[in-house]
């Protein structure tokens, strides 16, 4: 799990059975009194930032979920308790409960008016994989008798040297041009090994955009996922885009089946154009479901892939 | 790619979680992803504070009602990245 802060906005990306929307009550009271930020515009409490997202495949084992989360309709009751123009969509097949879900608010357009400021760019692309090959889930196994030698300095720590291990052995420090000879845009890595199996890491590229992985390698529900905001083909100036992206994640975990969403404002993004032709150079995939919709103002394309 | 000083440069590590921590029992990796924009560019932010001066000791409060504990942390000019304990 991870969570990014910017000045203003946040994305909170959270696995297991965590409780991810019971934070909202929280944070909006300390958001408040700390920042004195007052997003509450109606009579009735609700809040009216300028967007929310928040988004899920179903889950593997949904009854082992907690309270709210255990099913979609009740998540969003409890997202309308809180802002009153959102809307929910599920995406893809419902019969196989392997769909993914969207609840999204209409961009509040007051508060960039009323700054007229220009609004970020911003584009979001999401790959959630399962039943991974399990030569490549097992990079991600590090086992109670890894031998690692017994940390050298006090604030040494073995799952993030483990972490740190595992992001170099598969090469996933190396999905962007960003190494030192072709870009001298700044890298940071965090990144943690769990024991006996799992992993998690956090890169941020260029101090302000990450990507963000999380593999669950256990074999009968290994999972892998990879989430990323980097505008790949600016970044890159046009040397790469997420098609590029996309077939170095999945030649890492090798999966028998994976979605792919895809969020950009701008209909024009290379990517965009790129990504709705992709099944072209998918050969080992066959496409389940390929859809396209306009949100508002934002173009959401959302692919469900099958190993052939 | 990254280098091994990326292994001394945290703004913050649980070591204590880091080593207690045991995924055996895990066994949902599909994720639920919340994104809140409270305004649409940083220079929209009309008060002195941003989310950013929110600290440490918030972010666990409100990350212990999500049953997420804080990990370690890295900050770089314009983002704060968690990496937390699910």
């Amino acid at each position: 799990s991870s969570l990014f802060v910017f000045d203003h906005k946040l994305t909170l990306k959270t696995c297991g059975t965590t409780t991810t929307l019971f934070c909202l009550a929280r944070l909006f009271q300390i958001i408040e009194q700390e920042l004195s930020w007052d997003f509450q515009t109606t009579a009735s409490g609700k809040y009216k930032p300028f967007k929310v997202f928040y988004s899920r495949r179903c889950f593997l084992f949904p009854c082992k979920q907690a309270a709210i989360h255990q099913n979609w309709t009740d998540e969003v009751d409890y997202l309308n308790r809180f802002f009153d123009n959102g809307t929910s969509y599920s995406v893809g097949r419902n019969d196989k409960s392997n769909h993914w879900n969207l609840y999204v608010t209409e961009t509040d357009r007051a508060t960039s008016e009323e700054t007229d400021c220009i609004e970020d760019d911003d584009e979001t692309f999401e790959v959630l994989m399962t039943e991974l090959d399990p030569e490549c889930a097992d990079k991600f196994v590090c086992g109670p008798d890894t031998s690692t030698a017994a940390p050298a300095e006090l604030n040494e720590d073995k799952g993030h040297n483990l972490g740190y291990q595992m992001t170099k052995k598969t090469k996933l420090d190396d999905i962007y041009l960003n190494s030192s000879q072709d870009s001298n845009l700044s890298f940071h890595h965090d990144a943690f090994a769990f024991t006996p199996c799992g992993y998690s890491s956090n890169m941020v590229l260029d101090e302000k955009y990450y990507y963000t992985l999380h593999v669950t390698p256990e074999k009968g529900w290994s999972y892998a996922s990879f989430e990323s905001n980097i505008p790949v083909f600016d970044l890159s100036q046009g040397k790469q885009d997420n098609l590029d992206v996309l077939l170095h994640i999945l030649n890492v975990f090798q999966p028998r089946e994976f979605s792919m969403t895809f969020f950009t404002k701008n209909s024009e993004n290379p990517s965009f154009k790129k990504l709705l032709r992709i099944d072209e150079s998918l050969s080992e995939y066959i496409t389940l479901d390929k859809i396209v919709y306009d949100l508002d103002d934002y173009h959401l394309f959302y692919m469900k892939l099958q190993k052939k | 790619t990254v280098t091994i000083k990326e292994l001394t440069n945290h703004n913050y590590i649980d070591h204590e979680l880091s080593a207690t921590l045991d995924s055996t029992d895990a066994f949902e990796g599909p994720e639920k992803l919340l994104e809140i924009w409270f305004f649409p560019h940083k220079d929209a932010i009309t008060t002195e504070k941003t989310l950013r001066d929110i600290v440490m000791a918030r972010w666990i409060e409100i990350l212990k009602l999500v049953k997420c504990e804080v990990l370690s942390m890295k900050k770089t000019k314009e983002l704060d990245a968690f990496l937390l304990s699910e």
